[in-house]
């Protein structure tokens, strides 16, 4: 069966950490471009999601951030999704980063971040408005 | 003779950490 890639040598990753996530690591954007995930932009995201026949872009506002009930290394991250605002919930390590519009990577302990992956990261909060896919429409 | 090393590459869309619900009419 076919296993995920390792991660870089030297990465120690908590489980639930993607490799992808790590400074230097190499994205592929939906027109073939090559990118290191900490060079990434908005534009990047937007102009992949157009080129996609079965992803669009959508907007999610962080809504609550409270700590995990299972682990204080996790979060509990609230957002509403879309123009229809529906609520998601996700539980994620408190290092892990999401893309805010406009800003790039953020995440609910970015310290926790740059020590880990490398990655520059802003702290995330209420308000935020981070990158998220939905599956377009199709008929 | 050392065989270079495949780099990984990662699709743009795993970065986001999770699809939206889809809205039905």
């Amino acid at each position: 069966a076919p296993s995920a890639p390792p991660p870089p040598p030297g990465a120690v990753l908590p489980p639930s950490l993607p490799p992808y996530f790590v400074k230097g690591s190499i994205i592929q954007l939906a027109d073939g471009e090559l990118k290191r995930v900490e060079d990434l932009k908005t534009e990047d995201f937007i102009q992949s999601a157009e080129i996609s026949n079965d992803l669009k872009i959508d907007s999610s506002t962080v809504e609550r951030i409270e700590g995990s009930h299972t682990s204080p290394n996790f979060a509990v991250v609230q957002f509403s999704v879309g123009e229809h605002r529906a609520q998601v919930s996700v539980e994620v390590l408190v290092e892990y980063p999401f893309f805010v519009f406009g800003q790039g990577w953020s995440s609910c302990c970015p310290d926790r971040t740059t020590q880990i992956l490398e990655l520059p990261c802003t702290k995330l909060s209420v308000g935020d408005v981070c990158i998220s896919l939905t599956l377009k429409n199709l008929k | 003779n050392v065989e270079p090393r495949s780099v990984p590459v990662f699709p743009w869309h795993s970065l986001v950490p999770f699809l939206a619900p889809t809205q039905s009419d």
